[in-house]
């Protein structure tokens, strides 16, 4: 079942890379995102910006979304959706 | 220590200064001189101000971050209307410091607390599971008073990388005895929401917390549901008594509310408990507060006596959370055995859903495997179906005891068409209990007449240990004898009495991931021969509990691995490269990596820097890869500007 709304994709990205930290930035490089560093303390997996694309969108980034997956370096890779939280 | 503050509003603090009867007992464990010392929490919030008078000399910057604009100050973003007050009301109510002639006093006054600013801006799966991952070694306690959003339709929990952080969490940090989650159960009483549609609360990593007023009433915006597991004191209607705490612009007020102000109160006990025993793992915590929650004055119309006669509700789990009991059943607490689980998968065939259906199944709980249960903890149920209107369905599980928990109430608001995708409802309701026998599930219509629906997979999961945990003796004093010989640097070199030394201190027994041995200390120069130590020493990495240091003395094993008897050794989805590597060096960067559990402990023991080492995980991707081919959780939106 399809959720009731499409989710609202932003312009980040979380990535695995297992090669680290220095990968991540020549990857970074190549296409245009920011490296904002590691999700989990064994550097494997970053947070990964791109001030070219819109912050938020129905869609899901077509090209970056090729680039990544075309990159043999990632091994995973999903770009990030809004998530609604409320302070309780 | 002190016993009575004298803060100027501590006579504010009804819930901790003897006025309402019962209260959390909290000067009860202050008189055992604890007070949060060595114990770091961190508030996941909207920032926490770190200049505030009362907060000032407790902050502690390794326990904060900015994740909304990445950088180290967490600072709260000011506005007219104060809309980021509510990190530092949530970081008071833990540690404000005392007798320094302000505001009100913190639960655990001498902790140190941090704020991580993470709910003011975008949020994502990212910026959560970075900030529930965030120096994991180094926090011991996170306290969360935030979630999906609590109005009664919405079914929403953690992405992957933030489930992968609570799992990450739980297994590697503090050492490997698990880190901490404190979760506020949610305000969506005024729309029937139900906490088990929050997949936050229903975790059974996190350990959620409800809210009863003064009176011991069920609060307007208390939300029912089987996962809670505790409760204490907040707001009520208008002429209750709230909760005191610090605010915004270095002020104080006595206003701060809903189950927000309740998980502060509980992660401040449970760092004076972690005080008392410092070895406790996460899930003997869940253990101690079962056991120091009591029903007390607190109404409700659904306390049920559970199978092993202990009274349990959905409003308010095991009932009104005990400081004093807390501290004094952790320090006599022996280690829970390593969890087991067992999956039970009862049903994969599409099943109509009438307007009331049981689905009974004879459960073995695994018996005769590696993995076979006798007590349980968490119980889960993990449900596919679809239905024509979601809300009108309640789901009820009733335990081989007799245990009759609802999993979800009706809800009126939620017409979803949805159903539920792989939904996992949690129950805390059948702590303890000998799951052998026969469970049921119960669907019911309490709604629409017309409703249809269909069951497409049902699995019944399991949580445990091997032990009967309602037969256990009590045990020797964790802290039993004093150390009574330091070296410059603070650790113990010999204990008054039979104790293990393990750092700073004395204990009775080696907590999990450690084994007891007797060292053979050389005489020095001029020195008589001294006598041999007993000292607990670390496991290898892989193993749980172990008999020596080797890969190949485990005597147990983490919930990951699989212990091979005849070899010792734990095995189980680790990589070649998973052995810590120490590194004995003060943590470089804000965001060290997993340290040892040594190091840790004796960073709480001392309250000095973390130590830091490495070690490699569990390979993500893989579990990732087997989390898309079984659909997860089903992500509702909202629609914008809620």
């Amino acid at each position: 079942w399809a959720p009731v709304r499409a989710p609202i994709y932003v312009s980040s990205w979380a990535v695995q890379v297992s090669q680290g930290n220095r990968e991540v930035e020549r990857l970074a490089r190549k296409f245009g995102f920011v490296n904002l560093g590691p999700i989990f303390p064994d550097g494997q997996y970053f947070h990964l910006r791109h001030r070219g694309v819109v912050q938020q969108s129905l869609t899901p980034h077509w090209g970056h979304r090729l680039h990544l997956k075309k990159n043999p370096k990632v091994q995973w890779f999903q770009q990030q959706t809004l998530q609604r939280r409320v302070k309780r | 220590s002190v016993v009575v503050p004298t803060d100027p509003w501590f006579s504010k603090q009804w819930y901790m200064n003897s006025e309402a009867q019962p209260d959390l007992s909290i000067l009860q464990a202050w008189s055992q001189g604890l007070s949060g010392q060595g114990i770091v929490v961190s508030v996941l919030d909207d920032g926490i101000e770190k200049d505030h008078p009362d907060l000032w000399a407790n902050y502690d910057p390794l326990a904060s971050y900015d994740f909304n604009d990445y950088d180290p100050d967490p600072q709260p973003r000011y506005t007219p209307s104060k809309e980021n007050r509510h990190g530092t009301r949530c970081a008071g109510e833990v540690a404000a410091m005392a007798n320094n002639g302000f505001c009100g006093v913190g639960v655990a006054f001498n902790a140190r607390i941090g704020g991580v600013r993470m709910l003011d801006g975008t949020i994502t799966d990212v910026i959560e599971a970075q900030s529930l991952s965030l120096q994991p070694q180094h926090i011991h306690i996170y306290s969360a008073s935030w979630g999906p959003e609590d109005d009664g339709r919405t079914v929403d929990g953690p992405g992957i990388l933030t489930r992968e952080a609570f799992r990450r969490g739980v297994t590697k940090g503090r050492g490997g005895l698990g880190t901490l989650f404190i979760w506020a159960s949610g305000n969506g009483g005024l729309h029937y929401d139900n906490c088990n549609c929050d997949g936050y609360t229903n975790s059974i990593h996190t350990l959620s917390v409800g809210s009863t007023t003064q009176q011991g009433r069920v609060p307007w915006y208390s939300e029912a549901c089987a996962s809670t597991l505790t409760t204490t004191y907040s707001s009520g209607v208008a002429t209750d008594p709230q909760i005191v705490t610090t605010d915004l612009h270095h002020g104080c007020t006595d206003q701060h509310t809903g189950t927000s102000a309740s998980a502060p109160l509980a992660a401040g006990m449970i760092a004076l408990a972690l005080e008392a025993n410092p070895f406790l793992t996460w899930r003997d915590m869940q253990h101690l507060v079962v056991r120091a929650s009591k029903p007390a004055h607190l109404q409700a119309e659904d306390w049920r006596t559970n199978g092993v006669g202990r009274q349990v509700s959905h409003h308010y789990g095991y009932g009104l959370l005990d400081a004093g009991l807390l501290v004094d059943t952790a320090r006599t607490w022996l280690p829970t055995q390593p969890q087991r689980k067992c999956a039970v998968r009862v049903q994969s065939r599409p099943t109509p859903i009438l307007p009331l259906i049981y689905i009974r199944e004879n459960v073995s709980a695994c018996a005769g495997l590696h993995n076979s249960i006798r007590s349980l903890e968490h119980v889960q149920a993990q449900l596919t179906l679809s239905y024509s209107r979601r809300g009108d369905l309640e789901i009820s599980l009733t335990s081989p005891m007799g245990t009759r928990s609802t999993l979800v109430a009706i809800r009126p608001l939620d017409v979803s068409t949805e159903g539920y995708n792989n939904w996992v409802f949690m129950s805390t309701h059948f702590w303890d209990e000998n799951p052998q026998g026969v469970w049921t599930l119960g669907l019911e219509n309490k709604g629409y007449y017309f409703n249809t629906g269909t069951l497409y997979r049902y699995t019944l999961l399991l949580y445990g240990t091997a032990e009967d945990m309602t037969a256990r003796p009590t045990g020797p004093q964790v802290t039993s004898s004093a150390c009574v010989q330091r070296d410059t640097e603070g650790l113990c070199q010999a204990c008054d009495g039979p104790a293990y030394i393990l750092g700073q201190l004395c204990l009775a027994y080696c907590p999990p991931r450690f084994f007891n041995h007797t060292r053979l200390v050389t005489a020095g120069p001029g020195h008589t021969a001294a006598p041999a130590l007993r000292v607990c020493s670390s496991c290898h990495a892989s193993c749980y509990t172990c008999r020596g240091g080797s890969p190949r003395d485990c005597t147990s094993c983490p919930p990951s691995s699989t212990l091979d008897q005849q070899q010792g050794s734990c095995m189980g989805p680790t990589t070649p490269d998973s052995r810590p590597r120490l590194r004995a060096a003060a943590c470089p960067h804000h965001r060290c990596p997993a340290s040892a559990m040594v190091l840790s402990l004796l960073a709480v023991t001392l309250g000095g820097p973390v130590l830091c080492g490495m070690s490699m995980d569990l390979p993500l991707y893989a579990w990732l890869s087997r989390a898309r081919a079984t659909p997860t959780k089903p992500q509702v939106w909202l629609p914008a500007g809620t």
